[in-house]
């Protein structure tokens, strides 16, 4: 464990539960891609399956068990307890555009063929583009609320502290996980122009972002 | 590319 892993992790923590917290206090997942949420939540169980026959550490799966909880609680509260408040209309993302795209790289791209290890490949691939709908989301009403800003602010800052983690890895115990690595740069680099515009307009005490 | 023996991330 390092630093930047640990931060990474906090920030993943913290984003999680800034939207939690949003659409509980608000009772209204206005704004919220509930697709994005989906994702990550098979992100999640599809990465965890070894729960209860790896032990890496306390820390390790206690994390494991919060982030699994707190995510299905996340998909719980936007089709279930706030269904009324979730506009279908605007979370329009074609899933089957990501979903085919991973699940054949997967089978391709993977340290074993076992069905684990293209378990966990296909929750790196996935973990990627699953913000993509809500990005999409975003582009498409062309405005986010500031809370949900700060929710994608901590979810890219996250997989970027990652990146750092993955670097320090390197050159300390020549760890280097290379499905990791790219998926995480990929992922990275979808947040890069959010990042900008969070920068320049959310921080700027703009409130809301509205795009150009 | 090497390949981690396990996945200690999270």
């Amino acid at each position: 464990m390092n630093i930047f892993r640990l931060a990474g992790d906090v920030c993943h923590l913290v984003a999680i539960i800034i939207l939690l917290l949003k659409i509980w206090r608000s009772r209204s997942c206005a704004g919220i891609s509930g697709k994005s949420q989906v994702l990550f939540a098979i992100v999640f169980t599809t990465r965890y399956l070894d729960l209860f026959t790896v032990f890496i550490s306390p820390y390790n799966t206690i994390m494991k068990v919060v982030f699994l909880a707190l995510s299905y609680a996340t998909v719980y509260l936007i089709y279930m307890r706030f269904r009324n408040t979730f506009n279908s209309e605007n979370d329009s993302f074609r899933l089957e555009f990501l979903l085919v795209p991973v699940i054949g790289l997967s089978f391709l791209e993977n340290y074993a063929f076992t069905p684990l290890e293209i378990l966990w490949t296909f929750s790196i691939f996935l973990e990627s583009v699953a913000i993509m709908p809500q990005l999409f989301m975003i582009t498409k009403t062309g405005e986010a609320e500031s809370i949900t800003t700060h929710y994608l602010f901590f979810l890219g800052l996250y997989r970027a502290l990652y990146i750092a983690n993955w670097v320090w890895r390197y050159h300390t115990e020549g760890f280097f996980d290379q499905i990791a690595v790219v998926s995480g740069v990929v992922q990275t680099i979808f947040y890069i122009d959010f990042f900008y515009l969070y920068v320049t307009k959310v921080l700027r005490g703009r409130g809301k972002m509205t795009l150009p | 590319s090497m390949e981690p023996l396990r996945h200690d991330e999270l």
